[in-house]
């Protein structure tokens, strides 16, 4: 394991459980997109099928059971315990809309026509568009707390330092996959916006705030 | 080599 790939992971876990702080200590989960919670609780479960049945080291198995537990507790917090802070209104965006075409993209392009490849395949393609609805509430709302701001710098992070892993991969082991490389594009291209208002708001202590 | 993401990444 790289550096890239350890700081991708961190960066990644960092992500999550600000998240779950954030809600746990202001006992409210406004600004937060439930729906985009709820794919990545898909998103979870769909990959770490494997993690009874294939075993690799205690990182990797601890690792999976905290991203999986940590995404349905965020999602319980925002549909059970804090339902009443809960955003319905601006909560909108539809996610059928990125589910099916995923779902038949894994069909389509994979490594092999298995149900643990394609639920895999699926996972990695969900997973990059999975973000959408949180920036759709942000920018519907026109504003996110600072603290949802970190939370999807380190989100968007994760898959940027993945990317550099999968270079390095490259080049050292010369180990590529083209369906996790270019979801991964994808999904960081997504937060370019986003990042570029973090670097020159958030960073200079304002709240991040889109133009009118 | 492809197609080993899913056995050692997260």
């Amino acid at each position: 394991m790289n550096v890239f790939r350890f700081l991708g992971d961190l960066s990644h876990l960092v992500a999550i459980v600000i998240l779950l702080l954030k809600i746990w200590k202001t006992r409210s989960c406004s600004g937060i997109s439930g729906r985009s919670q709820i794919l990545f609780a898909i998103v979870f479960t769909t990959r770490y099928l494997d993690l009874f049945s294939n075993f690799i080291s205690v990182y990797n198995t601890s690792m999976k059971i905290v991203y999986i537990t940590c995404s349905y507790a965020t999602v319980y917090l925002i549909y059970g315990k804090f339902k009443a802070t809960y955003d319905f209104n601006h909560d909108t965006f539809r996610i059928e809309f990125l589910l099916v075409p995923s779902a038949i993209l894994a069909f389509l392009v994979n490594h092999d026509f298995s149900p643990l490849e394609i639920l895999w395949t699926f996972s990695i393609y969900l997973e990059s568009v999975a973000i959408l609805p949180q920036l759709f509430l942000v920018s519907k709302t026109g504003e996110a707390e600072t603290i949802t701001s970190h939370y999807l710098f380190a989100l968007g992070s994760y898959r940027l330092l993945y990317l550099l892993n999968w270079l390095w991969r490259y080049f050292s082991q010369g180990f590529y996959d083209l369906i996790a490389l270019l979801s991964g594009i994808l999904q960081t291209v997504l937060y370019c916006d986003f990042f570029y208002l973090y670097i020159s708001k958030v960073l200079k202590g304002k709240k991040l705030s889109l133009p009118a | 080599q492809v197609a080993d993401t899913k056995k050692d990444e997260l």
